[in-house]
């Protein structure tokens, strides 16, 4: 159907996955639970720094064009980490473990990790 | 989100989904697409979680996310979790946790600590639908035997429905969108139907991973905001994701 709502019949023979609609394979990797959870991500995140880093800073900008400035973020990166010792082992730690491998503000960090609680507005 | 599980009528379940976000969150006009729906692609990974060097569950997730919204945990059960939207939303969650007010726990914590440690389908099921949450949310179980498959629709703080697998009755699959099960979806966003419709069609004997992904993969259950699907099956110790567009034209929703 060429005009909204775009609804097609039921598809066939679309698997295994080829074609416009598969955009590739999604890569694996081992999480090792028995280590600190500080150095849990490492590997992750030194393969994902660019497109984590590019995806926080949407967020950062959808975030100053919501609430017109700079003030909210900086409360994120200023009051944000002192938080996190809220949150319940290990997720506190592994957070600052992902700051720390990527670089990013460790507010900015929790900022993506509490993104989907706060869209179910 | 689309989420499903379906029984075939050998009793084994498969559990697939649709991983759809980032509604509203900036549109380029360009590439008809949704920004953030575009850089969550490259971020989508899936990890083997050991410990002593044995599988303990596994997942598709985002690179810099430490909670879980999609997993299976070897010989037990498989997890999804979808969205649920409420004017008493996770933001009023989000800001009580700020405050002090932090009894609830947070969706995607609890999914990853279920995943970790429950050692059964009804334990998991206790602790979706008892623990207090910082989000409503819907939680979609899938057990390791016939019949143990759920929709657990979730306030933040009480379990409004569990809705389970009847196939006495003829129910084979539960399917969960980001609507309440028992009312009709919004109608600018109904991809329950269309969903419906193909499992119908499909029939319960020929349910298998490519029926489930042709269906995954029509529109508008695939759509704008569509990032991975994901394949489960915890009989068969079958775990398969793979990275989704839609081309245009296709809903953005």
């Amino acid at each position: 159907q060429d005009v909204p709502p775009y609804t097609e019949d039921c598809r066939s023979g679309t698997y295994p996955p080829s074609g416009p609609t598969y955009q590739g394979n999604i890569p694996w990797y081992t999480v090792n639970l028995d280590q600190a959870p500080r150095e849990r991500w490492q590997k992750i995140i030194a393969d994902k720094k660019q497109p984590l880093t590019a995806m926080i800073q949407q967020i950062k900008d959808l975030v100053k064009f919501f609430f017109h400035g700079e003030k909210l973020i900086d409360l994120v990166d200023t009051k944000l980490p002192a938080l996190l010792g809220n949150l319940p082992p290990p997720f506190d730690e592994e957070m600052k473990g992902i700051a720390e491998a990527s670089g990013l503000p460790l507010g900015e960090v929790m900022l993506f990790n509490i993104f989907y609680e706060v869209f179910t507005v | 989100c689309t989420s499903v599980v379906a029984e075939d009528t050998s009793g084994k379940l498969i559990h697939a989904r649709n991983m759809d976000f980032g509604l509203f969150l900036g549109w380029d006009v360009k590439n008809n697409s949704w920004m953030v729906t575009e850089l969550l692609r490259p971020l989508a990974v899936n990890v083997n979680f050991q410990r002593n060097n044995k599988t303990v569950f596994l997942s598709t997730s985002f690179a810099g996310y430490v909670g879980m919204l999609t997993g299976l945990k070897p010989g037990v059960l498989t997890l999804t979790m979808n969205e649920r939207f409420s004017l008493d939303g996770g933001y009023i969650g989000v800001l009580e946790w700020i405050l002090g007010i932090r009894q609830g726990a947070w969706m995607s914590f609890l999914t990853r600590s279920v995943l970790e440690n429950a050692t059964s389908y009804d334990e998991a099921k206790t602790l979706l639908s008892k623990t207090v949450l910082l989000a409503p949310a819907y939680f979609i179980l899938g057990g390791n035997k016939s019949g143990e498959a759920c929709v657990i629709t979730r306030s933040r703080q009480s379990c409004l429905d569990i809705w389970e697998l009847d196939i006495q009755k003829g129910q084979w699959y539960v399917l969960e969108t980001n609507y309440d099960h028992w009312k009709p979806p919004l109608p600018i966003d109904n991809r329950r139907a269309p969903a419906m419709k193909c499992l119908n069609r499909t029939t319960q004997k020929n349910i298998s991973f490519a029926t489930i992904y042709d269906m995954l993969s029509t529109k508008p259950v695939l759509n704008k905001l569509t990032t991975y699907t994901t394949l489960m099956s915890v009989s068969e110790s079958k775990f398969e994701a793979y990275l989704r567009d839609c081309p245009h034209p296709c809903m953005p929703w």
